[in-house]
């Protein structure tokens, strides 16, 4: 809580502006995003510019016109230099103007609000108030890259909670050619709302513009720090602003279409433009950090204030993380004290695993787990991951209804993120096609060790039993830097790394758009005089954060290398050292342990399985034993069975003089027998087969000698419509089937020696016996150019016309 | 239900052969170029103004011929994005 009475600015609303300033002088209010603390600090978002990608700006808007930059704006809708939106009674096209006003409307000109970068320059671009295509967005992503500083965007795929939808191949180009050029090489800076389906179940995942590692997706509060009814929860949200709530929660003021002012902005477009704003703000302190400094900026500093939410957890790196507010509330006055002094972080590396490809059944009601270990890439150099950024899972499931799909991934740190809710609304058949799922919760965690892939699929709406969903593959992207991202600036991050709080009663000077502009103040030195985190000891701190702390209340976790931070409780994978007051690390792959040693564990971390007999966890059970997911422990399998799956009489291989029959180990039988589980004897296969699994014709494992296999069952000649073919990886003949359309073949391919009725042979090949009417000399040119006679898909396309005028 | 597609009257082209290769290339198929997209090299705006603006299925024509031409690395027919203000 902060009083700041010492401030006024002239604008009418700017009493009304609750989420920057306290106007009750009798009351305490909320003012933790510390926006007045970065002004008084001297930074307005000078000569930052900034760009909102919606459907126009009011440019000669009062409280915009001073700020507003031609440069950065452009009518993609119309195709000119003249973002001004179009008007009609509605005042449809509002929101992009309003979003503008929130960043950069000016202060002090005695019309509507202050922007929370009120000297930054701002343009918009035009290009919702049309069809939005690939094209469309590609070039609104990609509108002066050098120039233009940060792209604020508050729209996206519809809320509806059934859609999933992303950037198509254009505008992912421009958003990896945004990071990697603009801002001449140190990387335009997406800002993007994260969504406003609460309502309607949507998650944001299933949005590709805020699941994207190159946007900043932003959630909202309330005031009270609630959660407001459009919010959206996911793993890609990085930070939160206020915002509104329900009718009764104050909303946001902001510049409105027609000259006017708004107090009822709401939605989660609210938020965006102020992280943009705030970002201004940082970039101005130092213009030198690049798109993913920006990101560590705000996981640094975003806290969770008072946000209610019951998933607040701690990740293994010590960030405090919910998947309704990212890393929480934005903290104006903390990004630009430490963009200030930032250096930047390590190149970025990627580093990629898939799973094996093969089709795992995800069944009803049970939790599916496929685990994966990765080195982080450590054999590659440039790709080594050690401490992590972002994290993308990219899957391929096929499913009935994907809307019953609940996705989990957990870290080797043991941290838990939600990729997927159920999304009641989404009665979709699609699945995933290859989608990526991404993360922020495992923030500066290490990246080395088992990550699990959890599905659930728990039905909410009657679904046939016996179409079962599909995990067909997965990989696993780990974005991070090879060397810890702060290493670097650990002198400035210790002692030195200090917030100046203004001391009570200090007059707050009004920064640099009035008379009397201050110089920011260089702060390298000054001692820190502000409160301590909760979790700090009695030899205090030297800044208001966990990791600042000279001693801990309860354990310290990390170490000299990668920073230290105070934790009541050390995280999985770690045991409470009670006498040093420090988290220490179980043995590699413990979740729990009572020591360092590697027989204290007392479970393991997902993906290991506990060895009841060596009170160890191994990747996966020794021969005779099998896994048992429910207890993630090592079971022994039925004396019969040489492995078994999930049960002990769940055979999968046998031992010697036995063989599997289903699940079950039976004694075995010779050549052209099998063991009836009936009679419990051996009894005859059928006559056409060598072995068998029945007595049945369709029950060959292999076929009798003179028979051949043709679609499971053996054969003494292949039927019309399959040719004799020689057999890849068998010992016996198989009949194999013609091209479409014969009757009979010779063989593989165009081979055909009678075709099916409605067809024509011609040059071994069954053409349909029409012939086209418009096969013109062009048109048989084209054909013939692009070879399309020789393409299966277009062979009755006119070929016997051309080939014959031709 | 899936959503219907719906095609509209531009095109995005990919021509290695640089901007006079894709003015040719326009005018060969009947197209207007409207530049480069964005700062994505060699990537080209087509509109065709005797396609119907908005369809829900794609119409042949000889502009089709442009997906088959030698010169052309990839061309895409642009579809509707439903897109929401948050």
């Amino acid at each position: 809580h902060a009083r700041s009475d010492h401030i006024h600015f002239n604008d009418p609303k700017w009493s009304n502006m609750w989420y920057t300033h306290c106007s009750d002088k009798n009351n305490r209010c909320r003012t933790e995003m510390n926006i007045l603390a970065a002004w008084q600090r001297g930074y307005t978002g000078r000569n930052v510019v900034v760009t909102i990608l919606d459907d126009g700006i009011e440019r000669s808007h009062p409280d915009l016109a001073q700020n507003y930059d031609q440069l950065a704006s452009y009518d993609v809708n119309g195709n000119d230099y003249d973002p001004t939106p179009r008007y009609d009674s509605s005042n449809e096209n509002k929101h992009g103007t309003r979003c503008a006003g929130e960043v950069a409307a000016a202060a002090n000109n005695s019309h509507c609000i202050v922007g929370i970068a009120y000297n930054a320059r701002i343009g918009g671009v035009r290009m919702l108030d049309g069809d939005v295509t690939d094209v469309v967005e590609a070039k609104s992503l990609g509108i002066r890259p050098d120039y233009i500083d940060i792209y604020s965007a508050s729209w996206g795929p519809d809320d509806d909670g059934k859609t999933v939808d992303g950037p198509g191949p254009l505008a992912k180009q421009a958003f990896e050619l945004g990071i990697k050029k603009g801002r001449k090489g140190l990387g335009s800076i997406f800002v993007w709302a994260s969504g406003n389906g609460g309502r309607q179940s949507d998650h944001c995942s299933c949005d590709g513009y805020t699941n994207s590692i190159y946007t900043i997706s932003v959630s909202s509060t309330t005031e009270n720090g609630n959660k407001p009814w459009y919010l959206e929860v996911c793993t890609s949200t990085l930070a939160t602003t206020y915002s509104s709530g329900e009718f009764y929660d104050r909303k946001i003021v902001t510049t409105d279409l027609r000259q006017r002012c708004t107090d009822g902005h709401t939605g989660t477009s609210v938020s965006a433009p102020m992280v943009a704003g705030v970002i201004a703000l940082a970039l101005e302190a130092n213009p030198l950090i690049t798109w993913r400094d920006v990101q560590h900026l705000l996981v640094k500093t975003s806290r969770p204030a008072h946000l209610k939410a019951n998933d607040w957890k701690t990740n293994a790196a010590g960030h405090k993380v919910s998947h309704m507010y990212g890393f929480g509330l934005i903290d104006a006055e903390a990004m630009v004290v430490e963009a200030k002094r930032w250096r930047n972080v390590p190149a970025q590396h990627t580093c990629s695993k898939s799973s094996e490809r093969r089709t795992q059944y995800i069944r009803a009601d049970q939790k599916f787990n496929s685990s994966m270990i990765s080195t982080g890439c450590s054999e590659q150099s440039g790709h080594h991951v050690m401490f992590l950024e972002h994290v993308q899972v990219r899957v391929l499931i096929v499913h009935p209804r994907r809307g019953d799909l609940e996705i989990n991934l957990i870290s080797p740190s043991g941290t838990r993120s939600q990729l997927l809710a159920q999304r009641l609304l989404d009665n979709s058949n699609e699945g995933f096609r290859n989608w990526e799922f991404m993360t922020v919760h495992c923030w500066g965690e290490r990246a080395e060790g088992t990550w699990t892939l959890e599905i659930t699929d728990s039905p909410t709406q009657k679904r046939n039993p016996e179409v079962l969903g599909k995990l067909k593959e997965w990989t696993l992207i780990l974005h991070g830097t090879s060397e810890h991202p702060y290493q670097s600036q650990s002198s400035l991050h210790s002692r030195s790394r200090m917030l100046e709080i203004p001391t009570a009663g200090r007059e707050m000077k009004i920064p640099d758009s009035l008379p009397g502009v201050t110089e920011p103040e260089e702060e390298e030195e000054e001692e820190y005089n502000g409160s301590c985190h909760q979790e700090c000891g009695d030899q205090g701190c030297d800044g208001p954060d966990a990791d600042h702390c000279l001693n801990c209340v309860h354990f310290s976790l990390g170490n000299l290398k990668t920073g230290r931070t105070c934790v009541s409780h050390c995280p999985l994978g770690y045991f409470e050292d009670g006498d040093a007051r420090r988290c220490r690390r179980c043995s590699r792959g413990c979740e729990n342990c009572v020591g360092r040693g590697a027989n204290e564990c007392r479970s393991c971390r997902r993906g290991l399985y506990f060895n009841l007999e060596e009170n160890s966890c191994v990747e996966s059970c020794p021969t005779g034993h099998c896994h048992d997911e429910g207890q993630r422990q090592c079971l022994k399998c039925h004396e019969n069975c040489l492995k078994c799956l999930r049960d002990a009489d769940r055979c999968t291989a046998c031992h010697s003089g036995f063989s599997l029959a289903g699940m079950t180990c039976v004694p075995e039988c010779a050549n052209g027998t099998y063991f009836n589980l009936e009679e419990i004897k051996c009894s005859l296969c059928h006559v056409s087969c060598s072995t068998c699994t029945g007595p049945g014709m369709e029950e060959c494992i292999q076929c009798a000698t003179d028979f051949l296999q043709q679609e499971w069952r053996c054969v003494r000649t292949c039927s019309p419509g399959y040719y004799r073919g020689e057999s890849t990886g068998y010992s016996q003949r198989m009949c194999r089937k013609c091209e479409e359309n014969c009757l009979s073949c010779q063989g593989p391919g165009t081979s055909c020696t009678q075709c099916k009725d409605g067809y024509n042979l011609f040059s071994r090949t069954c053409i349909m016996n029409t012939t086209c009417n418009n096969a013109d000399e062009v048109f048989c040119e084209m054909v013939k150019s692009n070879r399309l006679c020789e393409k299966k898909l277009f062979r009755q396309f006119c070929c016997r016309t051309c080939l014959m005028t031709a | 239900s899936r959503a219907r597609t719906v095609f509209t009257n531009h095109w995005a082209v990919h021509i290695p052969g640089g901007p006079e290769e894709a003015e040719t290339l326009a005018a060969k198929y009947g197209f207007a170029n409207l530049g480069q997209i964005g700062g994505l090299e060699h990537h080209y705006h087509f509109h065709h103004s005797r396609v119907v603006r908005r369809s829900t299925f794609t119409t042949r024509g000889a502009h089709s011929f442009i997906h088959m031409d030698p010169k052309v690395d990839w061309a895409q027919q642009q579809v509707v994005k439903s897109r929401v203000k948050r």
